[in-house]
């Protein structure tokens, strides 16, 4: 199985800390931060990290996304461009491949699924959001992310939750869409796929480093007033968004990618 | 007494929330919140509130001069330009007034001090935080505040504040710098001094909200996993910043305005 997972958003929002939470790895050991001064005059980069994962017996080769500078400058006009032409890249480079003669060993590097992190102190959605969602909905499967939840009460989490997706409605945002689960499922699973549905953007809170709560080593923050549990999900989203990605709606996000993004891009190149 | 404090930051990083907490005031009840469509051609504006508050019965007029819109646009090139010319205007009505035959009922309408909000997201600070500092630290007392602090550990609030120091000596930042107390002052008070020092910048937590945290109603945060108490002072530096705002410095902010930033215009205008 290959998946590639595209993460966006401005620095600092945790963005590697969940990839590193969400599949354990320890994918950005080397990175090296830009300070103020060297951050004015970069461009938004594309950097590419394979690893090989296991889930439950599955062998995953996970490839990762990231997009540093994204949003970080002054100025953060089109910001989004070259994160729209790294896409628009992988699928133009898909369909001279599969127009050509050898098929058999086609390279799919196309970006399956986008994790877009919104900062949890807009009041809503900000004006970056709007702009780099609506440029990208129609190119690749958006999920939405409520970053660093732990910075938000529980009433504060449920208001943005509605404000937010209100705001990607009404500003004509299409972002992914869980398939609708057959009415022959039982109400357990319906009862889960609407909790799933009702959860978006899910409300993350990532941790590289492992705590002790009531005699359990957990993943967790530590602060002064208490114990910050990722895979609670009395604490956060974490395991739903977990379980979204890799268990259930992984062959559902590489579908889409298929026969809507891709097919999208390939009538295009077809009428012009 | 009167005092003129400005508050600039970027939208959501608590800045109401903690005046509100400083001076117990609701000044922004009827505050109007734009959605991401209006911020996308939003300016920066300046609003000012005044209120009267008694501090240890002691009366003072306080006007809160706030900068919505700062930072809040995809192109924030120079949004710091309305704040200076702000500044620069009470400047120059006070030097026209101060020149002029009836010098016995000048309004000082002069900013005696600017706390300027500093995402707690960043790995240290940002391209816009470098930019509004350099543009201002001649014209206004800086006092850099690290908001929204409960969102990091201890050891990331102590890492976070020796990166903002050194990166505002790097970048030649003048904040305003807390008068040396005198060598024949005990060492109670030196002690505190030199904590109040290593403060910067301060850590806040803010809150409109009480609650109730081991039988006592405390201003604070209630999350799953605990209570954030806003005037604790292992939890935040919320307590040192009012007394240094509203007991120990106020006088000095006052001066330092006067003294430097205040005849520093002046000598510009006599000379150009
Ligand atoms: N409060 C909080 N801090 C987090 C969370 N996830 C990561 N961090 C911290 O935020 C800082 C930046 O995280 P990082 O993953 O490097 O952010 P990135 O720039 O988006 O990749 C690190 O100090 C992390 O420990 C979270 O969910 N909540
Ligand atoms: N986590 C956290 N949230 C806060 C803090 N202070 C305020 N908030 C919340 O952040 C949101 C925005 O605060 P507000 O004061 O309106 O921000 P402003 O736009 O900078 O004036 C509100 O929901 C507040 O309850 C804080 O210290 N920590």
């Amino acid at each position: 199985f290959d998946f590639t997972l595209m993460v966006a958003g401005e620095s600092g929002l945790g963005k590697s800390t969940l990839v590193n939470s969400l599949f354990l790895t320890d994918l950005y050991k080397d990175r090296k931060l830009l300070n103020a001064e060297e951050r004015i005059t970069q461009t938004v980069e594309i950097t590419k990290h394979t690893v090989d994962i296991e889930e439950k017996g599955v062998k995953l080769k996970l490839t990762i996304v990231d997009t540093p500078g994204f949003g970080d400058a002054v100025n953060n006009t089109e910001c989004w461009k070259s994160v729209a032409d790294y896409i628009d890249q992988q699928f133009e480079q898909y369909f001279r491949d599969e127009s050509g003669l050898n098929r058999k060993n086609i390279q799919d590097n196309r970006v399956h699924c986008c994790l877009y992190f919104i900062s949890p102190f807009g009041h809503g959605l900000r004006p970056l959001d709007v702009e780099f969602m609506k440029a990208l909905h129609e190119k690749v499967n958006i999920v939405p992310i409520l970053a660093k939840a732990d910075t938000l009460t529980p009433s504060e989490v449920k208001k943005k939750k509605i404000k937010i997706r209100e705001e990607i409605e009404q500003y004509g945002i299409k972002i992914y869409q869980f398939p609708d689960c057959d009415s022959d499922e039982d109400e357990d699973f319906k009862q889960q796929d609407t909790e799933l549905k009702e959860s978006i953007p899910f409300a993350v809170i990532g941790s590289n480093t492992v705590v002790e709560a009531k005699g359990k080593r957990v993943r967790g923050r530590l602060y002064p007033w208490g114990i910050v549990e990722v895979e609670n999900s009395a604490h956060c989203d974490f395991v739903k968004l977990r379980n979204m990605l890799v268990r259930t709606h992984m062959q559902d996000l590489k579908d889409v990618t298929r026969e809507t993004h891709y097919e999208n891009y390939r009538a295009h190149c077809i009428q012009s």
